[in-house]
C-alpha cells in the first residue's frame, strides 16, 4: 500500500528515520540514502541524495535541517521538499530539470540528539548533547562551532550558555562531519542553505563582519528573487540581507564557514513566525510554510543553471 | 501531559528596550533570574530597538513582570501558558486521529 506519511504534523527522529528509509526503498532511480558519520549519543547522520543518477558531473545542493533542536519546523521542511521533489517530479517541469541537472544532498536532521531530546525532555533544548570535562552543562551550539571566526563576537566561551562555541572548532561529531563532506565534495556543491527559525528572513554572509561578500550582486540578486517567489504563495513577506546587520553579528556559522570553503551561494533561513507562536509553530502552518519555502529553494537552485554576470 | 506538564504557568514575554540604560536594565534583570531566551540568543545581543523574546518559568513570572514595571520597559506576554501551547502545537494530530 502506497506508504502512509503525514507530511502536516511534526515527527519524532524514529520516525524521520525510518520514513528516510521508506524513500530510498521506494525510489532507487532518484534517492540514495547514507550516513556521514555519528552523533555524540552514537546516531548515524543520514543523508539523502536527490537526483536522476548519471554518470556526467553535476552540480549540487546542500540543504540542512534542524541544526538548533527546539526548531522543529526545519525538519518538518527538509521532509516536504523531499516529497515535493519526488512526487512532482513527473508533471512539474521545473522541478524535474533541477533534480536531472542537480543533486541536492538533503540532511533533514543535523543535530539528532538534541533533536532527540527536545521530544523527550527539554522541548527548548537548543544545543548538542555533547558532555563538557569540566563542566555539568550539556552541548555546544553547532551554529557556533565551524571553524571561521570561531568564538568570536556573538559567540560564548561559556559551557552553560546557549550560544557555546565549543572547545575548539568542529569538537561536535556533527559538525565535523559535514564539514568532512562538503570539503570533500566542494567542487560540486554550489549552494549551502540551512533551515532555520524564527524570524522570517533569508540571510547571507557575512555573519561574523560588517563587509560586503565579493559576489554580492549574484548572492543578493538570488536572495531577492528567492523572497519574491516564497511571497508569491501566500504574501508572506521575509526580510533578506547580510546575516550581520540583518539579524545579529555571530560568529562560527556554518553558513559563513560554507563560503569560505568555496561554496559560492550560501544562506540561512530563518522561516516562520516573527513570534506570535515563536519555536510552537502550530501544525496547520507546515503546509503553507513549507510550500512558500519550497518555492525559494527551487528559485536558488534555478539560479544556478544560469550564469550570473 | 506532554513533558510531565514541566511547562505549566510558564510564559513567553516580548520585550522591547528602546534605549541603552533599557538594555543595560534587561541584562541586568536576566542576570538575577534563570531566563530562556528565544529571540536573540543571548543576552549579548540585545540591541535598543530590538525585540526581545523570552521564556520565563511560572516562578519568576511575577518577579520579570514586576522589575520590567519597576523600570518602565515596555512588555507584552506572547504565550500566558506555555504548557497548553505544546499540547496544542503536536495535540491537533491526536484529535485527527481520533477522527
Amino acid at each position: 500500500s502506497e506508504f502512509q506519511y503525514d507530511y502536516e504534523v511534526y515527527h519524532s527522529l524514529e520516525e524521520i528515520q525510518s520514513w528516510m528509509y521508506e524513500m530510498n526503498r521506494t525510489h532507487p532511480h532518484l534517492v540514495d540514502m547514507f550516513s556521514i558519520g555519528r552523533s555524540f549519543e552514537g546516531r548515524p547522520l543520514y543523508i539523502l541524495q536527490l537526483g536522476k543518477r548519471t554518470r556526467s558531473y553535476k552540480k549540487a545542493v546542500w540543504i540542512d535541517c534542524g541544526v538548533h533542536a527546539r526548531e522543529w519546523i526545519g525538519p518538518a521542511f527538509c521532509q516536504w521538499f523531499v516529497k515535493e521533489a519526488l512526487h512532482s517530479y513527473k508533471y512539474d517541469s521545473v522541478m524535474r530539470r533541477l533534480m536531472n541537472q542537480l543533486n541536492f544532498y538533503i540532511m533533514p536532521v543535523f543535530n539528532v540528539d538534541g533533536y532527540h531530546y527536545s521530544w523527550t525532555t527539554d522541548r527548548f533544548w537548543r544545543k548538542t548533547r555533547s558532555k563538557n570535562a569540566k563542566y555539568q552543562c550539556r552541548g555546544v551550539d553547532a551554529n557556533r562551532n565551524w571553524k571561521v571566526k570561531w568564538c568570536d563576537e556573538g559567540a560564548s566561551s561559556h559551557p552553560c550558555d546557549d550560544t557555546y562555541c565549543g572547545p575548539f572548532p568542529e569538537s561536535e561529531p556533527e559538525v565535523k562531519a559535514v564539514a568532512k563532506f562538503l570539503r570533500k565534495h566542494r567542487k560540486r556543491v554550489r549552494a549551502y542553505i540551512s533551515i532555520h527559525a524564527y524570524a522570517q528572513m533569508l540571510l547571507y554572509p557575512y555573519s561574523y563582519k560588517y563587509a560586503t561578500i565579493p559576489n554580492f550582486s549574484c548572492v543578493e540578486s538570488a536572495a531577492q528573487n528567492a523572497v519574491t517567489a516564497l511571497y508569491s504563495a501566500y504574501g508572506v513577506r521575509y526580510r533578506y540581507g547580510p546575516a550581520s546587520t540583518t539579524l545579529y553579528v555571530s560568529s562560527g556559522s556554518s553558513m559563513d564557514w560554507a563560503y569560505k570553503n568555496g561554496i559560492p551561494y550560501a544562506f540561512a533561513f530563518e522561516l516562520r513566525d516573527t513570534g506570535y507562536f515563536g519555536f510552537l509553530l502550530p501544525e496547520t502552518l507546515i503546509n503553507p510554510t513549507c510550500t512558500e519555502t519550497t518555492r525559494a529553494v527551487k528559485t536558488i537552485a534555478s539560479g544556478l543553471l544560469k550564469k550570473c554576470p | 501531559y506532554l513533558y510531565n506538564n514541566r511547562y505549566a504557568g510558564d510564559q513567553v514575554i516580548r520585550v522591547t528596550p528602546v534605549s541603552n540604560g533599557e538594555v543595560e536594565e534587561l541584562r541586568r534583570l536576566f542576570a538575577n533570574l534563570t531566563v530562556d531566551l528565544w529571540r536573540p540568543n543571548s543576552a549579548a545581543l540585545i540591541r535598543e530597538g530590538g525585540d526581545v523574546d523570552l521564556h520565563v518559568g511560572r516562578n519568576h513570572t511575577r518577579g520579570l513582570r514586576a522589575g520590567l514595571q519597576r523600570a518602565h520597559i515596555r512588555h507584552k506576554v506572547l504565550i500566558s501558558n506555555l504548557q497548553s501551547e505544546i499540547e496544542k502545537q503536536t495535540g491537533y494530530r491526536s484529535s485527527r486521529k481520533r477522527r
